[in-house]
């Protein structure tokens, strides 16, 4: 391995990075993803954190770009360069830049995220089979209103499983339009558009308007690639049309003829010779998840290693099941010193408690309280909220924050920030819980508090309970596997949170509302979708990721990301 | 079979990438990539530090020492890779 000339390097471990622009070639939770996975190559083997931040000067700013981007190293088309990323320090040092004239996906081909449909999000299956016919792309086949579309099992005859593939039909990515799709035909200089264009711009990002007239109403979206889409070229985002004609020949397939570089290209209309209008053929891409872990090696102070199996070695080759080269762990661990493994705790008794089971349609209470079970569970004598990385459950019960972990709990009073009390026992105040709550919440017009941990939830009204239900009673279906989050709503309405996906139970029916799930990010830009804690204080939306919070406003506003120990419960 | 391949070669409108010899790619990767760029400063591009700069390439990618522009040396440059500098300047 080498480092930078004076081995250049943070001189803090928290890292701050920033995504300041989306390619089009792939979801945004799938580039968010594979960001984060990236950093934690590195954060695994050192002290480094690594927190993203939505506004404001991050160390890392990572964005994507054609050609000439800003900086004095243009990229140079598809393949060739890749990516690159300055060594640590300020203004622009440490930054990563990602060439988006490449074809980015998860090194295998298109990856093509879904959405609506019934596969709550799946990606697609290439191969599938419709109809008793085999299809490696997203079709519009089977549909009137010309939305691409895939199977997420390898047979859509069988299984059902289907979602709606990237299209400007469905949504954009970035402008002004929250996500709208684009409006056809709209007006843009007095000129009529019947689809996506890179016109009056010059980094070469298709648009399109979100209302009929971008002159009038100047709203606007960056439409995404297909994934037949060809890349590059003069024709992006449009696809191949075949047959197509080029020097008098007729071409039924992508071709390399005409190339001095074996690449594949077709027409976009059928006659490359009257219209030259070409750009390559969708191929495997780049894994952005292994460039970028190699850029942010760069942007941590890592220079390029000569060991081909390295992941600092300059060249891209992919790798299936990654996994950091002893030379890069060196390297990095020479910079940062190797990570520093948490004390390990002796192993806690595990808890018996004994719950009736009920399976009432109702959910009024209609036993006696059962007297409290025996635990063995021992308070542990250092159990400091403040030394708590990650909670269970966060949530407010009677105006107070609850803070549950293993079997614990801990009280905040919302007035004063910093008066954490406990911790308690939980089987002390809710006996019929066990010792992991995933997500809770109070009812506030009946005062009811939910509890909820893995499939199963719990209704306690003062002293008296009722449950374990399943999930199912409240309408979510069984691959749900834990609700990690609860937000009261105006009208009793609570949103619960799992995985990428919100839903929102009608209190009163005990059901959750038609139209759901929905897609975390679609409401809620800007936060992480796989937040473990989601609550309401003072107003404030909170989404917890290990020790970060997003703070969403009542605007729906991501206006600060913090450590929760520092800045919710003032430890020192 | 029966088709002849096709060595006519054209210039794609909007390709990035221009056509230029196997020599002309080389050197511009040699320098892009802070092999020939030491030399260069001091005015003393040649044969000689060209062949030195290739060989340091090949070195560092794992190939025959040659200080030759081999066949497998320019197949090597026309790889993906990142656009950071391999030689520190």
């Amino acid at each position: 391995y080498q480092t930078f000339e004076g081995d250049l390097k943070w001189d803090h471990t928290d890292i701050t990075y920033r995504i300041l622009n989306y390619s089009p070639d792939m979801e945004a939770s799938l580039i968010d993803d594979a960001f984060a996975r990236a950093f934690k190559v590195w954060s695994d083997v050192t002290p480094l954190t690594f927190t993203r931040l939505y506004d404001g000067t991050a160390d890392i700013m990572v964005s994507f770009g054609k050609a000439d981007h800003g900086d004095p190293y243009p990229f140079d088309g598809k393949d060739g360069l890749l990516a690159h990323a300055y060594p640590p320090g300020e203004g622009m040092q440490g930054d990563a830049h990602f060439d988006d004239d490449e074809f980015w996906t998860l090194g295998t081909g298109p990856a093509v995220k879904t959405r609506y449909g019934n596969a709550e999000g799946a990606m697609c299956n290439f191969p599938f089979i419709f109809e008793g016919k085999s299809y490696s792309s997203c079709t519009t086949e089977g549909r009137t209103d010309n939305l691409p579309w895939c199977a997420t099992t390898a047979n859509y005859d069988k299984d059902k499983k289907f979602g709606f593939c990237p299209s400007e039909l469905l949504y954009t990515i970035g402008g002004n339009s929250d996500g709208e799709p684009c409006v056809f035909p709209f007006v843009f200089l007095g000129e009529t558009y019947n689809g996506c264009t890179t016109d009056g711009r010059s980094d070469g990002y298709r648009w399109c308007a979100t209302t009929s007239s971008f002159d009038s109403d100047k709203k606007f979206g960056f439409c995404p690639s297909r994934d037949t889409a060809v890349i590059g070229g003069n024709s992006e985002g449009e696809p191949c049309h075949f047959p197509f004609k080029f020097m008098d020949e007729t071409y039924h397939s992508c071709t390399s003829d005409g190339r001095n570089d074996g690449k594949l290209w077709c027409a976009t209309t059928d006659d490359y010779d009257d219209d030259k209008k070409w750009g390559f053929c969708p191929d495997q891409g780049y894994s952005l998840f292994l460039v970028a872990a190699h850029e942010f090696g760069h942007a941590l102070g890592l220079e390029h290693s000569n060991i081909r199996e390295a992941l600092m070695f300059p060249m891209y080759k992919y790798v299936k099941d990654f996994s950091l080269h002893s030379d890069d762990v060196e390297g990095i661990q020479y910079l940062y010193g190797s990570r520093q493994k948490p004390d390990p705790i002796p192993p806690q008794p595990t808890t018996t408690i004994v719950s009736p089971v009920t399976d009432e349609e109702t959910l009024e209470p209609t036993s006696t309280p059962t007297p409290p079970p025996v635990t063995t569970v021992p308070i542990h004598p250092s159990s400091d909220a403040c030394q708590v990385d990650k909670f269970d459950c966060i949530t407010e019960i009677k105006g107070e924050l609850h803070l549950f972990k293993d079997g614990q709990y801990w009280r905040m009073s919302s007035e004063r920030d910093g008066d954490i009390q406990g911790p308690y026992r939980i089987s002390e105040r809710w006996p019929a819980l066990p010792d992991t709550i995933d997500a809770a919440f109070e009812d506030l017009l009946t005062k009811k508090i939910y509890f909820f941990s893995g499939r199963r939830f719990w209704v306690y009204t003062g002293p008296n309970v009722l449950g374990p239900r399943s999930l199912e009673k409240l309408g979510f279906k069984s691959n749900v596997e834990r609700i990690e989050g609860a937000l009261p709503r105006t009208k009793g309405k609570v949103l619960l949170f799992s995985g990428e996906n919100y839903w929102r139970l009608d209190v009163k029916a005990q059901l959750v509302d038609r139209g759901y799930p929905r897609y975390i990010d679609l409401a809620f830009g800007g936060v992480p979708v796989d937040a473990h804690d989601v609550f309401l204080h003072k107003g404030n939306i909170y989404f917890c990721r290990d020790r970060f919070y997003w703070r969403m406003n009542s605007r729906r506003q991501v206006d600060r990301v913090g450590y929760l120990k520092y800045d919710v419960l003032k430890c020192p | 079979f029966g088709r002849p391949l096709k060595s006519v070669f054209i210039t794609f409108p909007g390709d990035i990438i221009r056509n230029t010899t196997d020599r002309e790619f080389a050197d511009s990767y040699l320098e892009r990539f802070g092999y020939l760029s030491v030399q260069k400063r001091s005015g003393l591009q040649s044969a000689t530090s060209t062949s030195k700069a290739l060989k340091r390439l090949q070195r560092n990618l794992g190939l025959e020492e040659t200080g030759q522009l081999d066949e497998a040396t320019i197949e090597a440059m026309k790889q993906p890779r990142c656009g950071v500098p391999d030689v520190r300047n």
